[in-house]
């Protein structure tokens, strides 16, 4: 199972709509401060069914939709496709290539899809159980994230333990 | 739990090992709490020197550490695909040759998606992709091959 | 100290001005509490972006005003000399340039001593010093001349 | 004024007497991950006066003696002159050459020198007072530190901001 493909639109920086099509083995993305590289990985929380906005860098649900520019208007929807190549079936699904989908409207309303069909936001968190794509994992570490290992409370490593076993 | 603290110690000390070529290091539970809510303590001994508290270690062993401890998580429970945003940049350039080593050896494994300014790890990856803004404020994403990316390390 | 805070919102807006070529910055007192514990919020826009909560900035941003902030205060009020621990961590290469630039402008008034592992920032210094452990665990300083210092960013 | 020489001996990894000379300007430091370029930034902190052992990484107060390698055994004392020139007469003092000295016995004993003359810790920190080589001044920034001016608390910009005026 790998990440085969982000489709980014209106999520933070990422006003335009934005293909990336990624490879298994070592991808590496490049780029000067503040050009949207986190931005990618906030997405990948997202999509993933981050509820806590706050660990996205926002304050309040709508920071996450592309505010503008000096010379672009905000936009009135975030949306975030990730495409998973499941030809091995770790997702115990029967389809060999998974999308998972999310949106976000300036209204506040979400919506969340699993190939094409809307879910609801524990159904993709359900997805993922066990596989460690998970909330308390370690399959993302964010920016500055990574000192928390050793800085952080020691039971907050005895969860990271637990969520791997 | 207790039956994986043992692995994650085993995996934990090897994974140590390797990534700063020598020292010490384990896994235990905190002694003064009750059994179900005592957190997991760190001890370790650099290759060299005297086991100390972790707050003497360097901006760099600490950052290895930390990258020592996911890693022996990630070969005894492998993920799909793992995501890093600039984990390196409090390393020097040899552990940031002893890091792009390990992600290579677990590559076959697992899907890495590493965002980096360091060179060496650039260097290690078989796709590139660069992130600018051509229109400030937003972003584009274009993918580079492999000889144009030394000059890409922003 | 409001006397103060006028020249410190005045420094600190040239300083992330000139430093970021261009967008705008200020320091404004927090309302809702009583003048004298009022603490100071930076509010700020990126060149070509809109005016955001600190929070979305990226990594190199958030390090760059920082910066900014600090070098605005030296500008103000110099100290004698000022002492910078890998404060370039996180610093692409144009923002590197900028930030070096600044020590240099600086540096006739502020003596600067920086800890650093990157190139650009070890071109800009006048003189060099070594850190090694030939014996492992003990430190040892020597002095570098600067030809050879560019094989030293370690 | 600018800071002269440190003469470090016993302080962390700096087993053996060390001389480092500065100079006017801008001086770098480099070195490998742990070799003990921190370990200089702490030992200026500490010579300034700095009581509190958790900025200087450390638990216990004798944590910053030399506490042995696997070849060499641990030392009784962390001694750090720092020497300044003092030609422009910035610090109120006739000197035009003033040194700074501190030592640390593992018995818990400290000492507090101000050319070559025991002083109590207080005349030292007095003595540099209004220079801005103070306590929440902004003269040393440490490692991991910076961020700390947009994360800290608005009020903790203040104390800076009143620190400098
Ligand atoms: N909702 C939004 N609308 C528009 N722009 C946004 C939004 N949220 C964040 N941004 C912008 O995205 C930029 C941050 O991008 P990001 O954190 O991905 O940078 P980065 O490439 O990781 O940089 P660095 O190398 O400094 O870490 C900031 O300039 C921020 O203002
Ligand atoms: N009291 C002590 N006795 C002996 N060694 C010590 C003592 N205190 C700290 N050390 C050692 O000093 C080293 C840390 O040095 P320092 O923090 O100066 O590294 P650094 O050069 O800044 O590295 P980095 O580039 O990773 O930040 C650690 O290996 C630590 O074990
Ligand atoms: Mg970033
Ligand atoms: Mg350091």
């Amino acid at each position: 199972m790998y990440l085969k493909r982000l489709d980014i639109k209106g999520f933070k920086s990422f006003a335009n709509e934005t293909e990336i099509i990624l490879e298994p083995g070592i991808n590496i993305i490049v780029g000067p401060n503040g050009c949207g590289k986190s931005n990618i990985a906030d997405a990948v929380r997202w999509v993933l069914g981050e509820g806590n906005v706050r660990q996205l860098r926002g304050q309040k649900n709508e920071d996450i939709i592309f505010n503008g520019t000096d010379k672009q208007k905000p936009q009135g929807m975030a949306m975030v496709d990730m495409t998973i190549d499941n030809s091995d079936h770790m997702l115990p699904v029967e389809y060999g290539e998974i999308t998972v989908g999310r949106k976000l409207f300036r209204s506040g309303e979400s919506e969340y899809l699993l190939n094409k069909s809307r879910v609801r936001m524990k159904d993709i968190v359900n997805l993922f159980t066990g596989t460690g794509l998970g909330k308390r994992g370690y399959s993302i570490i964010g920016q500055g994230e990574l000192e928390q290992v050793l800085n952080g409370q020691a039971f907050d490593r005895r969860l990271i333990l637990e969520e791997a076993s | 739990f207790s039956q994986f603290m043992l692995l994650a110690n085993e995996s934990f000390k090897r994974t140590f090992t390797e990534i700063f070529g020598g020292g010490e290091a384990s896994l235990v539970l905190e002694e003064d709490s009750h059994y179900l809510s005592a957190g997991v303590d760190i001890v370790l001994k650099m290759p060299g020197k005297r086991s100390q508290p972790l707050n003497l270690l360097s901006g760099g062993e600490k950052a290895l550490t930390c990258i020592a401890f996911i890693f022996a998580l990630l070969r005894l429970r492998p993920v799909p695909f793992c995501l890093l945003d600039e984990i390196d940049a409090a390393l020097d350039e040899t552990n940031l040759m002893r890091f792009t080593q390990f992600l290579k050896n677990m590559a076959d494994e697992i899907q890495f998606i590493v965002i980096t300014h360091r060179q060496t790890t650039i260097e290690a990856g078989s796709n590139i992709y660069g992130v600018t803004m051509p229109q400030q404020g937003i972003s584009s994403v274009l993918s580079i091959n492999v000889s144009d990316s030394i000059s890409m390390a922003i």
